[in-house]
C-alpha cells in the first residue's frame, strides 16, 4: 500500500499547545 | 449601566468595560463576564496582578508552568496584542473571540496564518513550517528522519505553494485552508458557546445593571 502523507499543518494542528479547549478546564 | 467598569479596572489594569467589549467581538455581555471569572482565576495563578504573564498562559493549558511550548509561546505572542509582555482582560476577549464558533471565517483564517507566520514577515516559510514540525515531533516523541519531514514540507509547498516561490502568502494559505477545511479546526472552540454555563458565578460578580444575552 502506498503511504499517505499527510500534509506539514495536519500535523502541526495536533500539537497540544494549539488545544486551548484546555484553558476551559477547571 | 452600572459601575463594572470602575471596580474591575482598580484590581485589572488594562480592564474594559463588558458592553464595549461584546459590542467588538463575538461575545454576549453575560459571555464577557463569565469569561472574566475564567480570566480572573488565570491571571491570579502566579503573580496576583491583574494580567496573564507567560507562565500562567502555560500553566492553565499545560497544568505545568515549566512546560516550555513553541505553539504555546507563539499565541501567547498573539494574544499579548498591545506587545506587553502580558495579556490583559481586553486583550483575551478579543484574542478569544476569533475562536468562537461565530466568529467570521476570514477572521479565522488572518490568525492561523499569523499563528504559522512565526516571525511576522508576511509569509510562512519553510523554514518556519519545519522548525514547527520537530517541535511537534520533539513534544510527542515522535522520531522521523530528516528526508521523511523534507518529504512532508515537499507535499506540503507543492499543495500551498502554488507560485512556488518558497513561502506561502496570505491569498496561497486562504486557497489551501479552503481545500483543507480541517486545518481551521483548531480555530473554533465549541466551549465558548457554553461560557456561561462553564462559570455560572458570573451572575453574583455582575456589575452591570441589565445582563444583555
Amino acid at each position: 500500500a502506498t503511504p499517505v502523507i499527510m500534509n506539514a499543518f495536519e500535523l502541526i494542528s495536533t500539537s497540544q499547545g494549539l488545544n486551548l479547549s484546555s484553558l476551559f478546564e477547571k | 449601566m452600572g459601575c463594572f467598569h470602575s471596580t474591575a479596572s482598580k484590581q485589572f489594569p488594562g480592564h474594559e468595560d463588558p458592553v464595549i467589549l461584546a459590542s467588538q467581538t463575538a461575545f454576549s455581555v453575560s459571555e464577557v463576564e463569565a469569561l472574566f471569572e475564567l480570566y480572573k482565576s488565570i491571571s491570579s495563578s502566579v503573580i496576583d496582578d491583574g494580567l496573564i504573564n507567560k507562565e500562567e498562559f502555560q500553566l492553565a493549558l499545560f497544568k505545568n508552568r515549566k512546560k516550555e511550548n513553541l505553539f504555546a509561546n507563539r499565541i501567547f505572542e498573539l494574544f499579548d496584542v498591545k506587545k506587553k509582555g502580558v495579556i490583559d482582560f481586553g486583550d483575551f476577549v478579543k484574542s478569544l473571540s476569533v475562536f468562537h464558533p461565530n466568529a467570521p471565517h476570514e477572521d479565522k483564517i488572518d490568525f492561523s496564518f499569523k499563528l504559522y507566520d512565526l516571525d511576522g514577515t508576511g509569509f510562512i516559510e519553510r523554514q518556519e513550517v519545519k522548525q514547527m514540525l520537530i517541535a511537534l515531533l520533539c513534544e510527542s516523541g515522535m522520531k522521523l528522519a530528516d528526508e521523511t519531514v523534507e518529504i512532508i514540507l515537499d507535499k506540503t509547498f507543492l499543495e500551498a505553494d502554488v507560485n512556488q516561490d518558497g513561502k506561502i502568502d496570505k491569498s496561497e494559505w486562504q486557497n489551501f485552508v479552503r481545500q483543507n477545511p480541517s486545518l481551521l479546526k483548531i480555530m473554533t472552540l465549541p466551549y465558548l458557546r457554553d461560557i456561561t454555563t462553564t462559570f455560572p458565578s458570573f451572575v453574583f460578580h455582575s456589575e452591570v445593571d441589565e445582563i444583555v444575552t
